[in-house]
């Protein structure tokens, strides 16, 4: 038995985990922070048997990967108050961090 | 030293807690949320030597076996508009999934 | 790849995540409770190269060692109602409870 710890952008969780229990993996989420920006992020626990280990990282890595999204921002127009001129701005969205832990024992009751 | 990870229904999590703390074993809970039904439960980690962890597990046990409630659940009366007729219901509560995982160093600050 | 996984007290972690941002160690935060007091604390997850979790483990010493704080509670006076004489009293505040658990896989998505 392993433990699988995801973290992952909030905008991926929740598709992800129907994906994961579409193929019969359990999942518990937990609501966390990311340290550095300060922005709420989900960490998934996923206990599953050690040949499964690599199906659930395929899916996670299917369903997080990282991209370019458009958005667009708005910049104000010098000389003036309050007129905005919105431009597209690319940033990158997505990406996963995963530690696989051993689990010594396992029992449910 | 082992990390015991609980992951146990919120109506048992409190007197479970109670029970471990009596026993002088330490307990720190996350608030979670379950994949499948997206409700809410309760985690539960619990650093202990390793010859407690049948202790731990034991009382676990005890405390959130998996039990049949009636609840009243009530169904429209066909034919009718808002006439409501109670009906009792056998649902299962309680159950705990337990990883226990290997813990190489302790440290108490 | 080790995971440290340390409770500290809310006070602390503001601190804490600022100076192991610092250098360059990457947190993510869990807001969770103390089974005990029944009040909130900060669990910490620090996914870290095995070579540095000395020197995780020394900034959390650092930034959260067990210190007394004076502070000002009120006592009533007997025989009188409502009057109340301010006294110093010596608490102990900060404290870390610290994991440190194998990774068998870690990946980066
Ligand atoms: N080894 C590890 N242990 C525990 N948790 C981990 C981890 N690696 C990543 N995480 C978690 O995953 C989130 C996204 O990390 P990522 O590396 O993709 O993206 C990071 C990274 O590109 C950058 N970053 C994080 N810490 C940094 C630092 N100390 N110095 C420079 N850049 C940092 O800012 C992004 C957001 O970081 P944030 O902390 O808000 O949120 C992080 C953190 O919650
Ligand atoms: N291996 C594991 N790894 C991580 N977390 C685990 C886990 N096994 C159980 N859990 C956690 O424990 C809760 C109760 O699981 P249980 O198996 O008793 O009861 C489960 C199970 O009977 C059923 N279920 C869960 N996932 C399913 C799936 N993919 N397909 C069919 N039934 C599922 O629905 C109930 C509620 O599931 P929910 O996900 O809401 O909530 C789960 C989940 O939060
Ligand atoms: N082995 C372990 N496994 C999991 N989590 C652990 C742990 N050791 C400590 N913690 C976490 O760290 C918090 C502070 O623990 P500390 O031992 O400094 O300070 C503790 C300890 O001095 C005392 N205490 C806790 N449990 C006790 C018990 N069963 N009997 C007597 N005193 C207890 O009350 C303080 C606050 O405890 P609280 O439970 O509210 O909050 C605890 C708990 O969330």
């Amino acid at each position: 038995m392993k433990l699988v710890i995801a973290i992952v952008q909030d905008d991926d969780a929740s598709n992800l985990i129907g994906k994961l229990n579409k193929e019969s993996f359990r999942v518990t989420k937990l609501a966390t922070t990311g340290g550095f920006l300060r922005a709420g992020n989900t960490t998934l626990l996923v206990g599953v048997e050690e040949e499964k280990v690599d199906r659930v990282i395929e899916i996670i890595k299917k369903l997080c990967e990282s991209r370019k999204q458009v958005i667009t921002s708005t910049t104000p127009v010098t000389g003036t108050t309050g007129v905005y001129v919105p431009y597209p701005v690319e940033i990158s969205v997505g990406g996963a961090t995963i530690f696989v832990v051993d689990v010594d024992r396992f029992e449910k009751i």
